[in-house]
């Protein structure tokens, strides 16, 4: 689920 | 951060000072929705909210303040520079482009990863950038001749979203946490929207013409 709240994509 | 996605970023960014070189060296928007400006800009303005609340590398700052500035700068040509705005095809540039924004809004009230303000924004950013370039291809099947740079300019544009399909690709396999449908989805409909470009652009290279799209 880390990863949906970092968007970390442009 | 993996090879495709930079590169992909890269493309995007390129795709980027393609139109600001053509703007800039031709005083001209011939050939260029500002409908379709206008939803890219809306589109970084809704899905960076988290610009000034959130940090994730340099890298992502620098690129996300780079895509805000370059995208309402392009607007502001267009819309307010003496010379580029009397080149803007606004009769043939008439696209209803609320009509994506509203859709792009609704569906991502009813889509999205979790019910709160900057997920619903970010979900609508996603798929509005789905459909925002719908308004270029219009124009660009209408305008009959398209110049190069114009035509390299889209060509760049869907070659850095299919370039993030490869990244996400290489994510699923490799980051276990991986989970970004909405994303996923929203991002082949959208390079699947410039197959057809795609196919004209290489006809165009591939028999050195002039890139023409069928009416």
């Amino acid at each position: 689920k880390a990863d949906s709240e970092a968007k970390d994509e442009l | 951060m993996n090879i495709f996605r930079f590169a992909g970023d890269m493309t995007h960014l390129i795709s980027i000072l393609v139109l600001l070189l053509k703007i800039y060296a031709t005083k001209s928007c011939s050939g260029i929705s500002l409908k379709t400006q206008e939803l890219y800009a809306l589109v970084f303005l809704t899905r960076y909210l988290d610009l000034f609340t959130g940090f994730i590398s340099i890298y992502n700052t620098v690129m996300k303040l780079i895509f805000i500035a370059s995208s309402l700068a392009i607007v502001w040509c267009m819309r307010v520079h003496p010379i580029v705005r009397r080149s803007y095809d606004k009769d043939l540039d008439t696209f209803r482009h609320y009509f994506l924004v509203a859709a792009s809004f609704i569906l991502a009230l009813l889509l999205y990863e979790k019910f709160a303000f900057k997920e619903i924004f970010w979900a609508f950013s996603i798929y509005l950038e789905a459909i925002a370039i719908l308004p270029q291809l219009v124009l660009l099947q209408r305008s009959g001749n398209v110049d190069n740079l114009t035509g390299h300019y889209v060509f760049f544009l869907g070659a850095y979203r299919a370039l993030y399909i490869l990244n996400w690709i290489y994510r699923y396999f490799t980051d276990i946490h991986f989970s970004r449908w909405i994303a996923c989805v929203s991002g082949l409909v959208q390079t699947a929207l410039y197959a057809d470009f795609f196919y004209y652009y290489y006809i165009s290279w591939r028999n050195n013409a002039k890139l023409k799209l069928p009416a």
